[in-house]
């Protein structure tokens, strides 16, 4: 349903951010 | 001009949009050569959160009896997925090498994968919503396209029976779905075209009753025809208005040039 659809995608937003925060972390310096 | 054309879909994706973005442009930029951390923890928490995601979707698809959905959905699903394996694979080229180019690379990729692929699986989503509220308004369409063969007070008790819910449900999806926008003229026009409806809804069935109880008197009705005949077509002009901005979204601006 919507509500799960809309869940499963922040989670999976929110774990892509992290990953991203962890590569910058290092690419960027 | 706003990316995500609407607030769900915003909310979701535009931090980790700019995030991959500002990525890119490191990667570009940079190109440093410094070593890449271990990535295993993050990339399995997005594999993980794929995962999840995929089943979702699946069990969408599988109780949707929406067809374009059904043939949507999984190319979106398999962006995702294929993502998400980019991401696993460049994990494991960065534990053997952690200075490994063609792995960054892989990395870029399965960021940009990650969210184009839930871009795309969640506009997939919404576009069947739209679809939903669309044959809302296509059956008082229907309603109104038979409004000029009602002759009599009982077919118009009918008439006002049957057609009533689904105004009212036209009314609560339209007015749910404006909030929802985040492009402003779109959001404008419904709250017109819908306002409008809410206001010649009663004028019409008022006309409508006029004209049934002339031709039960055996009066003159050509002018109550018409006026019948004109509030019918605004707001069948209205509700089709609505229909058009439904399926609008930001990147239709050349709709508005």
């Amino acid at each position: 349903d919507a509500g799960e659809m809309v869940k499963q995608a922040k989670v999976l937003a929110s774990a892509t951010s992290q990953l991203v925060t962890d590569i910058k972390g290092k690419a960027g310096t | 001009m706003p990316v995500f054309h609407t607030k769900t879909i915003e909310s979701i994706l535009e931090p980790v949009a700019q995030q991959v973005s500002r990525l890119v442009i490191l990667h570009e930029e940079a190109e440093d050569g410094a070593a890449m951390p271990d990535l295993e923890k993050p990339v399995l928490a997005v594999s993980a959160a794929v995962m999840n995601l995929i089943k979702v979707g699946r069990d969408t698809i599988n109780c949707s009896d929406d067809p374009i959905l059904r043939q949507d959905m999984p190319a979106s699903l398999q962006r995702v997925e294929k993502a998400s394996k980019l991401l696993e694979e460049a994990s494991a080229m960065l534990k053997a090498d952690p200075y490994s180019q063609p792995a960054r690379k892989k990395l870029i990729e399965g960021a940009r994968g990650i969210l184009q692929g839930t871009s795309s699986l969640l506009l997939c989503f919404d576009e069947s919503e739209v679809r939903k509220i669309i044959k809302t308004c296509k059956e008082v369409l229907n309603y109104l396209a038979v409004a000029e063969v009602i002759e009599t007070m009982e077919d118009l008790v009918h008439f006002v029976k049957d057609v009533s819910p689904h105004l009212t449900r036209v009314s609560r999806d339209v007015d749910a779905r404006e909030k929802e926008l985040t492009h402003m003229v779109h959001r404008e026009i419904l709250i017109r075209s819908l306002d409008a409806v809410k206001t010649l809804a009663p004028i019409l069935i008022c006309a409508m009753k006029i004209y049934v109880q002339l031709l039960a008197q055996g009066k003159k009705t050509d002018e109550a025809a018409e006026n019948r005949n004109y509030l019918c077509t605004r707001m069948t002009d209205e509700i089709n208005q609505i229909i058009r901005v439904l399926q609008l979204t930001t990147y239709d601006e050349d709709e508005w040039d």
